[in-house]
């Protein structure tokens, strides 16, 4: 399984529809301070099921779509795609590339795809259970956390031997 | 189920100890069970000794001393269970230039297993991308991306139209 | 006394609103009590405007912005009540190479008012020491000092005797 | 006042007595991870009147005191001083130079100077009182706790503007 590209709409700073394709391997990505780097890993955490804001730097859910700039007035709704290639069915489903989308509208309504088929974040969240990818894993290494692993309490580190088991 | 989580927590301990004496070049570190007796509750504790020192509880430990221990701890969770993909944001800012370069040597015995796709602002580790791209905001505000051809002296962000889909 | 907090307030806030705007090259920002009523318990809120942006809680900012936005919370103290030194501990690690320049400009109008001791690991910084001290650790787990001449490529660590007394 | 020196001697990493001079203007204190930089930062902090072992990466207070490397015993005590040139009588006390020293021994006995005549610690940090000098200044800005003013909640970004008043 690789992940093959990410498609934002609306997502933070991302107005205009942007696709990143990746390949195996190593991606760097570089740009100035505040142009959108880390709102791509936090685009990446929303649609593997992020439920709280403030684990997206924001305190409200709306906070993730675009709310404009001196130029562009504000979106009504954020989207996100990430798209997986998955010839060796490591994702319990039957397709060769699996996409899933993430939407939400300003007014709080909350929609999922998997393969443009309508489904519930539940179906998100089982669906990556046993790849070590999700909102908390190990295999999330946010901006300033480093020291996070190391410096939590005890109780806490728990949960990346759990993830792994 | 307990023997579960006892065989990760063994493996992860035996990748940890190896990984880390690697990293730093000499030293040892180890990972223990706050509670022995009770293994599906208790907290993990971290204790690292780099080359030459004391061992220590890793509160002592330095900002890139800290930094490099919990890489140790990802890569030794990820033999046990790679996850697909990988994501590190400025996980090399606090590093100097040896361990920086020892990092990079270690990241690249990765790559066979795992993608990994890499937010730096440091020339050195632009150098070991397989594809670099660059994110600016020409427009104030808004997000945009464009891929970059890695000269081996300047990143020349290539103006070209982004990958259009 | 309520005068007098009300005083240092309202300077530092005139301040503040000065540099940010400098060091972003643009923008606003502002600080501003939580509850105007009761001066002496209220809270602070922080307001920042990067160029272009949108108004927006700090949160949202990047790790560069953040820090650039502390930086110029600090000038504002300083320029109220300047300590007479200042310690700053890879204070540079976020910022990008324009940040970075804009800091160093900063910065150098504050040394006649005060000292500065940088601790840093990018050569762009140490440019602009007038002295240079490098901490060694030839001996495993034993700090020692060295100065240091910076020859405008690369600083060579002069293996002198450390200044004895 | 400037700050014209400081000593240490068996504190954390710095077994050797070392003393580094300082000049008006910007020092740049450079070096390899883990080779004792923060450790002088937090020796100042020491000085200057911290009372946790946290303040200062430990979890004890004889955390501070060096304890040996695989060549090196440990020893029984630390000893830090700070010098400053008072020409400008900005600390309340008859002296051209101001020297304040600190020391700790393994037994937990602390004893503390100015120029050589013993002290209490009151009696250090009434002196530093109205300099903008003191633990948690906003003039030491510590390693990665650059985004610490502003991420902490309204009511304690006060201290900052009480501290100026
Ligand atoms: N809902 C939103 N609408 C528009 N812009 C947003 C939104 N949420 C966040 N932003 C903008 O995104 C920017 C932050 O981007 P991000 O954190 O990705 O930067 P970065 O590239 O990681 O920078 P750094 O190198 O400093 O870490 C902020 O300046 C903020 O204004
Ligand atoms: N009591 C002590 N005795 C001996 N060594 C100690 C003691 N306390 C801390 N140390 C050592 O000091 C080192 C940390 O030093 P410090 O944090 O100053 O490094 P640094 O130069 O700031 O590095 P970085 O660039 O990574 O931030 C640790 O490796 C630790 O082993
Ligand atoms: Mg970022
Ligand atoms: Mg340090």
């Amino acid at each position: 399984m690789f992940f093959k590209r990410i498609e934002l709409f609306g997502f933070k700073s991302f107005v205009n529809r942007v696709t990143i394709k990746f390949q195996p391997g190593i991606t760097a990505v570089i740009g100035p301070n505040g142009c959108g780097k880390t709102n791509i890993v936090d685009a990446v955490k929303w649609v593997l099921g992020a439920q709280s804001a403030k684990q997206l730097r924001g305190s409200r859910m709306e906070d993730i779509i675009f709310n404009g700039t001196s130029d562009r007035k504000a979106l009504g709704l954020a989207e996100v795609s990430l798209t997986f290639d998955n010839s060796q069915q490591m994702l319990p489903i039957d397709f060769q590339e699996v996409t899933v989308t993430r939407r939400l509208f300003r007014s709080g309504e909350s929609e999922y795809f998997i393969n443009k088929a309508a489904c519930r974040l539940k179906d998100i969240t089982e669906m990556f259970m046993d790849t070590g990818l999700g909102v908390d894993a190990y295999s999330l290494m946010e901006q300033n956390k480093i020291d996070f692993i190391l410096n939590s309490k005890p109780e806490e580190r728990r949960a990346i031997f759990e993830e792994a088991a | 189920s307990r023997a579960n989580f006892e065989k990760t927590f063994n493996q992860v301990r035996e990748n940890f100890k190896k990984i880390f004496n690697e990293l730093f070049e000499g030293g040892s570190a180890d990972i223990v069970l706050v509670d022995n007796e009770n293994m599906l509750e208790s907290g993990i504790d971290i204790i690292a000794q780099p080359p030459g020192k004391k061992l220590q509880h890793i509160a002592l430990l330095s900002g890139g001393e800290k930094a490099l221990c919990a890489i140790a701890l990802l890569f030794a969770v990820f033999l046990v269970k790679p996850s697909p993909f990988c994501i590190l944001d400025e996980i090399d800012a606090p590093l100097d230039d040896a361990n920086l370069e020892r990092f990079k040597n270690m990241l690249k015995k990765f790559t066979a297993r795992s993608q990994f796709i890499m937010i730096t602002h440091n020339k050195k580790t632009m150098e070991m991308a397989d594809i670099l791209y660059g994110i600016t905001m020409e427009e104030f505000g808004v997000s945009n991306i464009v891929s970059v051809k890695l000269k081996k002296s300047e990143p020349a962000i290539d103006q070209g139209k982004p990958e259009e889909e």
